[in-house]
């Protein structure tokens, strides 16, 4: 047991250090154990190296570095241990331009393991889904579903 | 276990029986502000046996059967997940099984029922069926709106539940 | 001063009869106490009403709906005592384009009174702005302001 | 009280001396993820008397410090923030003068300082000027990053606090 949780840990981090670059140009991230002595026990930590920048905190990463780095490590365990489907509310609302794009690549990476499902109302995002479903209240109060295609502007 | 159909009826905003069928690689489910994407996540987490009303945005599960604004209500909230299992991650009495159907309903007196494949079962069999998948209710492959910067600042502790989830 | 806190409760309520709409298409909100008998101690509840719907806890409400109705109290507030300045981070970022469109709206209105600052990532919100100003890292982990204008895409 | 130059040296992500000057109307601050935007709506809090460094996202004042990444770190974080008074909203012994400078410097041993019009003055002297004009640091005029939808889920005595600011 103590094995499987370590061989775990250094797993994921081989995998952050295959994902991280693709979402950051650069940097790096790693789980560690906050009590190495005791593995059963010890909780685990995530550190985060930023290409220019020393972060003391993970509180100090702007709110689109926080939510890519989240991303990061979400995908580095689904590579390791691919979950049949994920599914992401609006995990795209802070980011910028720049690191959308990043973001729909890797998701193309990781639909062709898993079954990937979002919910987004970025255009760029929604351009590079295979299907498209839209949800309205046209009558108020009551969701429906419509086909949704998308206009090319 | 990828997702093949959803099918939703009297839960949340979705008073008529609604059904999507979810295809391979990217899905995106869009729409207006308010008008029920979220609602559909709370649809699969629930199915999937979540038991906190408070992950589901409502107070108690007496919150989650619709109710209208003239004060219609139907007499239940029912919701169908159709999952692909023909790769048999499921565990070994239904892994020759090409399709497993998880079903969860709510009545308005507070009475619940559960089925897998068209039989009664209890919460416990369908949790069951998800272990060590990765997919279960509380597992790390569904992340709520406005929670992915969470991921980040989580406790020590609670870090270590993802990563034995993943072990 | 009980009468100054029941009368600055009325004010915000018929100020939020103007902004709701503004923000909604129908509905209302009110301010209300939680105990009215003592007027001196009682907490504050507020109260949404949308069109074709019963909110029976504002937990319910989506995420996009509990930004528009939070701004509509904001600025409530802001029409019946102006603050000198009022200073946004990406309260943009739930909305969907309509509701970007009726927010950029109410924001002209309110900067006819007030100072408004916005940081945001929309390209709409970012059109209807006097002035812009760019923030950028040439040196990592450096900022640097540089004058930005909108291209015409 | 509009706020008319902001100058930041030291602070955060800011290790050279840089100002920004407002203009009337809408102004929008805009730029690529993690390129200081929030840090300069810390700054603002912070010189209007914010003493909290979890509302400023750091665990300590001492996080407020520019920290280069080779381990280079300035003597000192200073903000200077200059506001229009010509309305005289400001209390009565400056309410003649038209414009009012506000300053905080906090140096690397933890000494702190704080000025108004160049002259040095307590904290209490800073939040003084900012009362009742709802534009202090806690003051429903700044809204966070993510915190916005905290407005509507806030705790009845807290929302009483806003109303009685703005009474
Ligand atoms: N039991 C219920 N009966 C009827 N309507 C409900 C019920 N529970 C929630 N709702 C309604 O569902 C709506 C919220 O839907 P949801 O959160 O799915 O929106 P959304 O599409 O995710 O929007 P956003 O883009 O803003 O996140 C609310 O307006 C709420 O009133
Ligand atoms: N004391 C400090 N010294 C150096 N850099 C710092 C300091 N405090 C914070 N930072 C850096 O500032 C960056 C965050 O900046 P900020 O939160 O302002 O970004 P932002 O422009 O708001 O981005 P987003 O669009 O993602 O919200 C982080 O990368 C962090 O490392
Ligand atoms: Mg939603
Ligand atoms: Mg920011």
């Amino acid at each position: 047991c103590r094995d499987r949780f370590k061989n775990t840990i250094e797993q994921i981090n081989s995998s952050l250090g295959k994902v991280f670059p693709l979402l950051f140009e650069g940097g790096s991230a790693r789980l560690g154990l906050d009590n190495p002595s005791e593995i059963l026990e010890s909780g685990v930590e995530f550190f985060v190296e930023l290409p220019g920048k020393r972060i003391r905190t993970l509180n100090l990463l702007s709110g689109g570095e926080k939510a890519l780095s989240a991303l990061a490590l979400i995908f580095a365990i689904f590579l390791i241990k691919p979950s049949p489907f994920c599914l992401l509310d609006e995990v795209d609302a802070s980011l910028d331009d720049a690191n959308i794009g990043r973001f729909s690549q890797l998701i193309r990476q990781i639909a062709r393991k898993s079954q990937v499902i979002l919910v987004t109302h970025n255009q760029n995002i929604m351009a590079t889904a295979d299907t498209l479903y839209g949800v309205t209240m046209e009558e108020k109060g009551i969701s429906k579903l419509i086909s949704v295609s998308l206009v090319q502007a | 276990m990828r997702l093949k159909r959803l099918t939703i009826s009297g839960f949340k905003s979705f008073p008529k029986r609604t059904s999507i069928t979810f295809s391979h690689g990217v899905s995106a489910i869009v729409g207006p502000n308010g008008s029920g994407k979220s609602n559909i996540v709370d649809a699969i987490r629930w199915v999937l046996g979540e038991q906190n009303p408070r992950l589901l945005r409502a107070r108690s599960m007496d919150d989650l059967i619709y109710h209208g604004h003239n004060g219609k209500a139907p007499g239940s909230a029912w919701v169908r997940l159709v999952l692909d299992n023909h790769e048999g991650m499921a565990p070994p009495e239904l892994a020759s099984i090409p399709e497993i159907e998880v079903e969860r309903i709510l009545f308005r007196n507070g009475d619940a029922k559960f089925r897998i494949n068209r039989k009664n079962c209890r919460l416990k069999a369908i949790r069951y069926l998800f272990l060590d998948t990765g997919a279960g209710a509380r597992a790390y492959s569904i992340i709520d709106q406005g929670q992915v910067g969470h991921f980040v600042g989580m406790l020590p502790r609670e870090r270590r539940e993802i990563v034995e989830e993943a072990a």
